[in-house]
């Protein structure tokens, strides 16, 4: 499958192979994961979660709710977005960041949609569910930035938070689109002039749940491989936060390659429940976005 | 901040906590207690013989919650905790100062 | 009304029980703890050889009152649960916010 | 004076211990207690079959201790209880009203 679809498919697609590829060694280090798995290049299920292999966590899952929140009636609606995250706290999921569940409690109890500044809200779980409504405004990049941003402040109020949700949600945009990995670099390179924070280049080496740490540990990986395994094993041998990290290096670099370059073991590894509303959701979206330019 | 403990019958542990999940509330610590109330003690057999045990098995939830969700955990306890007869337990709240949490020094309700 | 923690004895609980009955208290939650103090632990024999535990079994007595009989509470815990000799315990006084009577529901004094 | 709650993992109860006794802390009491939180249970083996058990063991550190000395107490469990995994646990700080040391009688700072 290829133009817009294969690349919209690859990015939704990568994002949950990127999650239950690196969930199972979250939070361990580098050299753990080289003692119990050498290198790690499939889907081994485990975990401090017990995971079955293909299992993937709150990053899919709060993307695949921002998803049907996004296909209901009425469009992008923030109340809807919430509502949509607060029916999926309720479903008990296997795992939910505590910042994002500090928010979408705040939501449950008083029916605020943003959540107020905070010094602890540099965390990755507002960038790591962008994607649904990347696709669903694709040829409006302002609509894409402030509705990326507004779903991120149900949870997350931090300019950190806001800095790379804007970047990540106008790359993975570009990329479905077609641009090239090059092209997309300035982005990059525009919000490290922005807040030095993000310099990736020397890579520091940390893959923790700092947004700063993530989004250094993407980027490094993004650009310094050429295909989609190259990138997804790199980085989930990295650990800390491997499977948003990995999640999101495997939305980048499935716009960036296609469906087609998936691994077919992995897809086939996958949840398949999962995989089929990830497929659904796709088709709608793009119509959505492909009805507003 | 406030600390929210909840001494219940030990059978209602898990509905109780399920509820608690139902408002977004995950984080608890229970203890195992004994209770002496108004519900009397009962009597045990033990090796053939009847003697009296003045004690009640309770369980103790320590809940730390932001200020915004003391009354709907309240509610929440009480309405799945309640059996109607003696000793379906109590409800205390606590003044906090401070929350920390150990994995990464986060403050206040970022804690918990 | 504040909530009164004592940590004191094992061997001295039914005593301070019936000293607090006798002064109309008859709600209290018991927990058996550990306790580390300048009472230092002891050695016991465990299968023929020694070892050294470095704690103490306590039992802490949890008992919500209402504000007039704190010094009751804490004279009658007192007089009854000291030997004079180190490790009888200690007697913590806290503030509370509120109570909750799980069976029917009532609060603050008419809850405890 | 103030009373700080430390949840932590139990095998970190001998180093928090024996760092507090450098900052001075010897008064210490210990809860075994069981913990619901991000951290899942596990999964036990009971008779040859495997069952889930939703919580998991921690330890809780109950520290009375006077004003000057929290921030030092914090930062010497937070120190030495982290691992950097999930589960690590909480403080908890609360404010106390009274102290009374059961063996002489004395109270406030002079008790602990
Ligand atoms: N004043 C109190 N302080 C501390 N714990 C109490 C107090 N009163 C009751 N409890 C706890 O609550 C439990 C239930 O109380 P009980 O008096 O038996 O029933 P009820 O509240 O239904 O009258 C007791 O077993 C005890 O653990
Ligand atoms: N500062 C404290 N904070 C919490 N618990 C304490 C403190 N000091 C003592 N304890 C508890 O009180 C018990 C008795 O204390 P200890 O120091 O041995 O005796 P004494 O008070 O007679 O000097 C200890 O075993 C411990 O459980
Ligand atoms: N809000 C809370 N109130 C009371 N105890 C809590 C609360 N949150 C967590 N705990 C206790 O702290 C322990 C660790 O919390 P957990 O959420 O697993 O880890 P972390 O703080 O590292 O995210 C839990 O097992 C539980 O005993
Ligand atoms: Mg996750
Ligand atoms: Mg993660």
């Amino acid at each position: 499958m290829s133009g817009v679809r294969g690349r919209a498919l690859g990015a939704y697609l990568g994002l949950a192979v990127g999650d239950a590829l690196g969930a199972p060694v979250e939070f361990m280090t580098q050299a753990e994961i080289r003692e119990r798995h050498g290198l790690l290049r499939e889907m081994v299920g485990g975990g401090w979660l017990r995971l079955r292999p293909g299992q993937v966590t709150d990053d899919t899952e709060m993307s695949l709710a921002l998803g049907r929140a996004l296909l209901a009636p009425g469009g992008f609606e923030l109340r809807a977005v919430a509502e949509a995250f607060a029916a999926w706290i309720r479903s008990r999921p296997i795992d939910v960041g505590n910042t994002c569940r500090q928010g979408i409690r705040r939501f449950m109890m008083d029916g605020t949609i943003k959540a107020p500044p905070r010094e602890w809200h540099a965390g990755n779980g507002a960038a790591m569910r962008i994607l649904p409504v990347v696709l669903a405004s694709l040829h409006d990049p302002e609509a894409c930035r402030t509705r990326s941003l507004a779903q991120a402040r149900i949870t997350h109020n931090h300019p950190l938070s806001d800095a790379a949700v804007e970047t990540l949600a106008e790359m993975t945009r570009r990329l479905v689109l077609g641009e090239s990995k090059p092209a997309v670099r300035g982005l990059v390179d525009e919000l490290v002039r922005r807040s030095p924070l993000f310099r990736f280049d020397p890579y520091p080496g940390r893959a923790s749940g700092y947004i700063v740490d993530t989004l250094q540990t993407v980027a490094h990986f993004f650009f310094g491989s050429e295909d989609f395994e190259t990138c997804l094993v790199g980085v989930v041998n990295r650990g800390g936060d491997a499977d948003t990290t990995g999640a999101l290096a495997g939305m980048l670099a499935g716009a960036a390659c296609g469906v087609d370059a998936i691994p077919r073991t992995w897809r086939r590894t996958l949840d398949p429940k999962v995989a089929r509303e990830i497929e659904t959701q796709v088709e709608v979206l793009l119509a959505l976005g492909a009805s507003v330019s | 901040m406030k600390k929210i403990e909840a001494i219940i019958k030990p059978f209602k542990l898990d509905e109780v906590k399920d509820a608690l999940s139902e408002v977004g509330i995950q984080g608890i610590t229970v203890v195992e207690v004994k209770g002496f109330g108004r519900q009397k003690g009962h009597t045990e057999l033990y090796r053939g013989a009847e003697y009296v045990v003045d004690f009640l098995p309770k369980v103790k939830l320590e809940i730390v919650v932001p200020d915004n969700l003391v009354s709907q955990v309240i509610d929440t306890i009480e309405r799945t905790a309640r059996t109607g007869r003696i000793g379906d337990g109590k409800i205390f709240v606590y003044p906090m100062d401070e929350v920390v949490r150990i994995r990464t020094g986060e403050r206040g309700e970022a804690a918990i």
